[in-house]
């Protein structure tokens, strides 16, 4: 474990609880995409298959158990609650995101690092969670006001990402052997989706105005 | 044989 390993798990569990917060206090889902949610969801029950299997630390399992029941637990607000489902726009959500599933499940199944179940399931969320972020930021362009909770959820997501990206870096020197290109092309591809955003982000927060994407 | 990735990362 490193410094920016830790950093980036501690910035994604924020981005998690930043959510829940706003979902479970003001039970409102305003600017949120369930698809993002639901795709979240997805990555995190492909990726944590061994998640009973092999152990590799209790801050592994219990981060683990984490974002499975928030990520989970955030969909089933969105979709059953009836005050939460109420603020969700179903109208301007509308990315179909069976097509990120499909071309991210054939991609892995001809770039795994083994062709075996498991490997191509853990490659399969890698390359969903690159571009699971797709239908929320469509969302947040279409949205006119995008309320702070929100924009420091995504602000959060994709920082995490980029911290984990210092961190392959630093194992890549630190550590023989430590060659995963699927990883890190995942990683990088993800982190330059959040890039107009974060522009965006910093510049409202520079400029001290409200956020807002250019449509 | 590069020695198997063990998935550490979250």
């Amino acid at each position: 474990m490193n410094i920016f390993r830790l950093a980036g798990d501690m910035t994604h569990l924020m981005s998690v609880l930043v959510l829940l917060l706003k979902i479970h206090t003001i039970k409102s889902c305003a600017g949120i995409s369930l698809k993002t949610q639901e795709l979240y969801a997805l990555v995190f029950a492909t990726r944590y298959l061994d998640i009973f299997t092999d152990f590799i630390s209790v801050y592994n399992t219990i981060m683990k158990l984490i974002f499975l029941g928030s990520s989970f637990s955030i969909v089933w607000y969105m979709r059953r609650h009836k005050l939460v489902r109420r603020s969700y726009d179903k109208e301007q959500d509308t990315f179909r995101h069976f097509f990120l599933v499909l071309p991210c499940l054939l991609l892995a199944l001809v770039m795994n690092e083994k062709f075996t179940f498991k490997e191509v399931m853990w490659a399969f969320s890698l390359y969903l969670e690159a571009v699971a972020i797709l239908p929320q930021l469509v969302l947040l362009q279409r949205t006119k006001n995008i309320d702070n909770l929100t924009g420091q959820y995504v602000f959060l997501l994709g920082a995490y990402r980029a911290f984990y990206i210092f961190n392959w870096i630093y194992r890549y020197f630190t550590e023989p052997h430590y060659v995963h290109w699927i990883t890190w092309i995942s990683g990088l591809v993800q982190t330059l989706l959040y890039a107009d955003f974060f522009y965006y982000y910093f510049n409202s927060w520079k400029n001290n105005v409200k956020l807002h994407l250019p449509a | 044989e590069e020695c198997f990735h063990v998935k550490d990362e979250l």
